[in-house]
């Protein structure tokens, strides 16, 4: 699965999700890529959200929808990711990762997984990483 | 506010074999949205373009590279939403298509619906321009070797404990 969120110069936020399955699925089956609130979700007034990881779990959680309600409360967007999967994980035990950013610009990423890789650019730099708290920086 | 575009290649445990390439992959996304955004563009605009540039890389499961189902094709699915309106479309089941959040845009451009699926969704893209791929476009030899693994595993799991079940799959999105 791949995805983005953006944020403009404006405030406008947008999403987007991409995903071919899971090897062997059974044909006809949708996951939670598509389906909004669990694949991606977007919303000005809070910001965007795009998640990865298992899909029947994340449908069930509502993941990108919970991502943006925590970070509606004014929870960090790192913080509201890991709530996510934590709650993702505790009544489900499911398990991936989102990126997400808020209305105001800031960035967050986490993962339940082993890994995920991710990257970002703002204001000159390039951030990118791949295992758990790896955070490499670069100058454009 | 300070733009920025956030991307992701999946999380899953990432072999250590696509470390690098998984890293330039998302690297080089993250610069195609924030090329599309600084030289004017929507953020829609900006989410598609980093989407597109994942789902062309073969080392992503999306777009070309994407897994196989247990029958051997290539299924994908897509998104793309619009926080100003908060208008969606999506895509479920598509195949034989390069890049199905274009067709995803479409559904939220062009329908007053959300999702549209399989069949119908070949066809709608069809009607709008988007061309169809021969299938073998979109697979790769690690699809083709993931899913046969996995068909010898699971055989040999149900022959050893005498499952007769259909197993479960494998991975995740």
């Amino acid at each position: 699965t791949v995805g983005c969120v953006v944020v403009d110069r404006e405030g406008h936020t947008s999403c987007a999700t991409s995903t071919g399955g899971i090897t062997a699925k059974m044909p006809g089956r949708v996951g939670d890529t598509p389906i909004v609130g669990a694949g991606g979700f977007a919303d000005d007034q809070v910001g965007a959200v795009s998640t990865t990881g298992h899909g029947e779990a994340i449908m069930k959680a509502c993941l990108a929808r919970h991502i943006t309600s925590v970070m509606g409360t004014g929870e960090s967007v790192k913080s509201s990711i890991q709530n996510g999967l934590a709650h993702m994980e505790s009544r489900i035990k499911g398990f991936g990762g989102a990126i997400a950013v808020s209305c105001k610009g800031e960035v967050g990423t986490h993962f339940s997984t082993p890994r995920m890789t991710w990257a970002y650019i703002q204001a000159g730099k390039l951030h990118y990483g791949i295992h758990p708290n790896q955070h490499v920086t670069e100058d454009l | 506010v300070e733009p920025v575009v956030v991307v992701h290649g999946g999380a899953w445990a990432v072999p250590e074999e696509l470390w690098d390439e998984s890293l330039q992959g998302v690297k080089a996304a993250a610069r195609r949205g924030y090329g599309v955004l600084t030289a004017g563009g929507s953020s829609v605009d900006a989410a598609e373009a980093s989407v597109v540039c994942l789902e062309d890389n073969p080392v992503f499961d999306a777009g070309t590279g994407s897994v196989l189902t247990f029958d051997e094709q290539v299924e994908m699915d897509a998104i793309i939403i619009d926080g100003t309106t908060m208008e969606a479309g999506a895509v479920g089941a598509i195949r034989n298509v390069l890049n199905p959040v274009k067709v995803a845009r479409l559904v939220m451009e062009k329908t007053d619906h959300i999702m549209l699926v399989g069949d119908g969704a070949n066809k709608f893209a069809a009607a709008h321009g988007v061309q169809e791929v021969d299938p073998e476009v979109l697979i790769t030899s690690l699809a083709r070797q993931t899913l046969a693994k996995y068909k010898k595993y699971t055989s040999t799991v149900y022959h050893l404990f005498n499952k007769t079940e259909k197993p479960e799959t494998s991975g995740h999105e």
